[in-house]
């Protein structure tokens, strides 16, 4: 609103002055001069005189490139490599003007004007795209967007000094502004989105590059952006394609993940299980089947596996949600710790169900996430326990605790639905060798020992199963209990009912 | 047992299902995740090259921008005076070049036409092409086959190889049929 | 059921389904030998 009058004509003008300039013979020999001769004429204009100015200024060429492209789009018969070829020759114009106005603001060493301008803009380019992206609706296009947010991240991470030192801001911004731009708020963005996040620049920079895992914790955040984006529709299982696509180049990210950046998906593996559905196994199981690559998993099938002998079976994995803090209200999670230390208040098991379920939906019934936190919460702290008594956890040390009491009540005392998601909250946390997988392993086993109704065991069983079935991979720690389960004659697995229902469930 | 969708009766159901509804498989079942092109076997990672969430190949080396000094980049004002591409221009070697790094691109295409034009013959099950060795031409030749000794190109080794072979002329391919509308040059 | 937010943004999700980036949307222009994807024979080699 209320822009200057003239901006608009000026504004266009510089922007044609400046692709002149940027495809000039010159600016190819010399882009820095180019750019200073460009500078000035901004200025000649006024464009830099104040922040307002600058951002309109910025507004309305971003507008400006935007309604251009949309243009080149409309244009019958034209082919989709024209089509590019006519918008990129704008935009990345455009952008080039941006990255050097970045990078040459302010001095060398204030780099806080540099990154302000860089907040600034990628701001304002979210900006046009969700009120685009409101105003189109199912016209909305990606292409202008996104060949802007990529090339600027590519130009703005090329290896100079200027902008090695400010690369950890860039990150930063960028991460912002697709967490803005989250698919859940631009869903006509959504595959640009993801194509942007995993970029293999910025998966390098997010991941590899930057030092001490910086990048760590913004890159899940990005990842759980789309998979709360993601849940509705996998839910469902009855995948349209488009859903079909989407999930299919998570999967192909995971993958890369997997197999470059394990260690990244063991440390925040519980706040992406938090976010996926229950019934989206294979996803789910790639994630859990990420180990340390300096670590050396022992075949499952080894026959008398002894797990418990495990060097690493006692090392806690680093979980890095801070899943206590997720066990609310404050009075549960008070009445909780008390019942740990005490086993009282003796309500705190009968009113346990009632605090976790959220409301009488069919599939909709339970808090997943405090069900999970619970879980992750009471295994953690009996592991504690168990060890400052000087014991380690094994089937019976786990037994006649508050932790199991709770374990117990929540087996016994929940319905079908509240039990399934109990179950994978433990079946969540069989990964690799580590102190929780087996703590949460045994648990498991416990449990269906000490079952009083079978359909507590066939309902372990089924969560156990339905991971098993799927294509691999399959975390070591969910084949270790299973085959223990089935080849251990103390658990009389195979004389249950459940287990012949069916031939394919028998075989 | 359990009657609802939360015990076996229910992944039954569920596994029965995706037997028949294709688009329940990829939850029910999962998907050959080695089926996605992308090399999980590789001892190197693979985000260097990482071609997207759509892409079914990694990155060809010229997919890859590296960071060059911007003078080597070709600038837009000095495309009119570089040369147009003209495969018939290019030795035999070039042309073997262009066609296997430029996978799924008109390139590709373009190179196997002009390579078909200078008498090389592409086999469609040994995936080489092959040319008559000078000399050493056919010791049998019938009106479906022809055996002898015969030159291919040994991609791994970049260079042509005389080795005998069995042709079966269905399995030689014909003349590359380039798509009747190429994109414009832009 | 999906929630009526979650059909809205399907709509548009789907409506960007039929316009996908395509790889050369990340690459820097390449006015000389631009990419230009054709379905090549299966026999060809695909990597």
């Amino acid at each position: 609103f209320d822009d200057p009058p003239g901006l608009l004509e000026k504004t266009e003008f510089l922007l044609r002055e400046w692709i002149s300039i940027h495809y000039s013979a010159t600016a190819g020999r010399d882009p820095t001069r180019a750019f200073s001769i460009f500078v000035q004429q901004m200025n000649g204009h006024g464009i830099l005189k104040t922040d307002d100015l600058i951002t309109r200024f910025f507004r309305l060429s971003t507008q400006m490139c935007v309604d251009l492209c949309y243009r080149f789009l409309a244009e019958p018969a034209s082919t989709p490599t024209l089509i590019r070829t006519k918008c990129f020759h704008t935009l990345d114009a455009f952008v080039r003007l941006i990255a050097l106005l970045v990078k040459h603001s302010g001095d060398a060493s204030n780099t806080n004007t540099k990154i302000n301008l860089l907040n600034k803009v990628l701001g304002i380019v979210a900006g046009v795209l969700l009120q685009d992206h409101d105003n189109r609706l199912t016209e909305f296009q990606q292409l202008p967007y996104h060949r802007i947010f990529i090339m600027l991240f590519l130009e703005l991470n090329t290896p100079e000094p200027i902008l090695e030192a400010i690369n950890y801001q860039v990150l930063t911004a960028f991460c912002h502004t697709l967490h803005i731009l989250r698919p859940a708020k631009a869903s006509g963005f959504a595959y640009a989105w993801l194509e942007l996040v995993s970029h293999r620049v910025f998966i390098g920079r997010m991941l590899a590059i930057t030092p001490q895992q910086k990048g760590w914790g913004m890159y899940a955040q990005l990842l759980i952006d789309l998979f709360k984006f993601l849940a509705p529709f996998l839910r469902n299982a009855e995948l349209a394609k488009p859903v079909t696509l989407l999930y299919k180049g998570t999967l192909r990210v995971l993958l890369v993940l997997l197999h470059d950046f394990p260690e990244f998906l063991c440390d925040y593996h519980y706040g992406f299980c938090d976010v996926i559905p229950p019934n989206c196994i294979q996803m789910r199981n790639l994630i859990l089947s990420a180990f340390p690559r300096n670590m050396r998993l022992p075949d499952p099938f080894t026959p008398n596996l002894k797990v418990d002998m495990l060097p690493e079976i006692a090392h806690a994995p680093r979980v890095l949600t801070n899943f206590a803090s997720m066990i609310q209200p404050m009075s549960f999670k008070k009445d909780l710790d008390s019942y740990l230390k005490a086993r009282a208040p003796v309500t705190f098991l009968s009113d346990l169900r009632s605090n976790l379920q959220v409301s009488n939906e069919p599939g909709m019934r339970y808090n997943i996430p405090l069900m999970n936190a619970l879980v992750l919460y009471v295994g953690a702290q009996a592991i504690n326990f168990i060890r400052n008594k000087g014991l380690t956890p094994n089937m019976s040390t786990i037994a006649h605790s508050s932790h199991m009491d709770i374990f117990q009540n929540l087996a016994v005392d929940l319905d079908t639905e509240g039990r399934y998601l109990f179950l994978n909250a433990i079946a969540n946390q069989l990964r690799y060798p580590n102190s929780h997988t087996h703590y949460f392993s045994c648990t498991l086993l416990y449990l269906f020992a000490e079952a009083n109704t079978e359909a507590i065991q066939e309902q372990i069983t089924r969560v156990l199963l339905e991971r098993l079935i799927v294509n691999r991979p399959h975390p070591w720690g969910l084949l270790i209990t299973f085959i223990e389960l089935i080849k251990n004659p103390t658990y009389k697995f195979w004389n249950h009912e459940f287990v012949h229902c069916a031939p394919e469930i028998e075989k | 047992m359990v009657k609802d969708q939360f015990g076996m009766v229910g992944l039954l159901t569920f596994i029965r299902a995706a037997e028949t509804d294709p688009n329940l498989v990829s939850l029910a079942l999962g998907q050959d995740l080695t089926a996605l092109g992308l090399n999980l076997n590789s001892p190197e990672n693979l985000y260097p090259n990482f071609g997207g969430p759509w892409a079914e190949t990694p990155c060809r080396p010229q997919d890859i921008d590296f960071h060059v000094p911007p003078e080597y980049l070709i600038n837009a004002t000095i495309r009119e005076k570089l040369a147009p591409v003209k495969l018939n221009r290019y030795k035999d070697d070039l042309l073997f070049y262009m066609f296997y790094t430029n996978v799924g691109d008109v390139l590709q295409l373009a190179a196997a036409a002009e390579l078909y034009s200078r008498e090389w013959r592409y086999h469609t099950e040994e995936k080489v092409w092959i040319t008559q060795a000078p000399g050493l031409g056919a010791v049998e030749k019938t009106s479906t086959y022809e055996r002898g000794t015969y030159y291919f190109f040994d991609a791994q080794n970049w260079r042509k190889v005389a080795k005998e072979f069995h042709l079966d002329y269905n399995k030689l391919e014909g003349r590359p049929q380039l798509p009747s509308i190429l994109p414009p040059q832009p | 059921p999906l929630q009526k937010e979650h059909q809205c943004q399907f709509q548009m999700m789907e409506a960007a389904f039929y316009h996908m980036p395509h790889p050369s949307d990340s690459e820097r222009l390449r006015t000389y030998l631009p990419r230009n994807p054709v379905p090549t024979p299966l026999y060809y080699h695909q990597v």
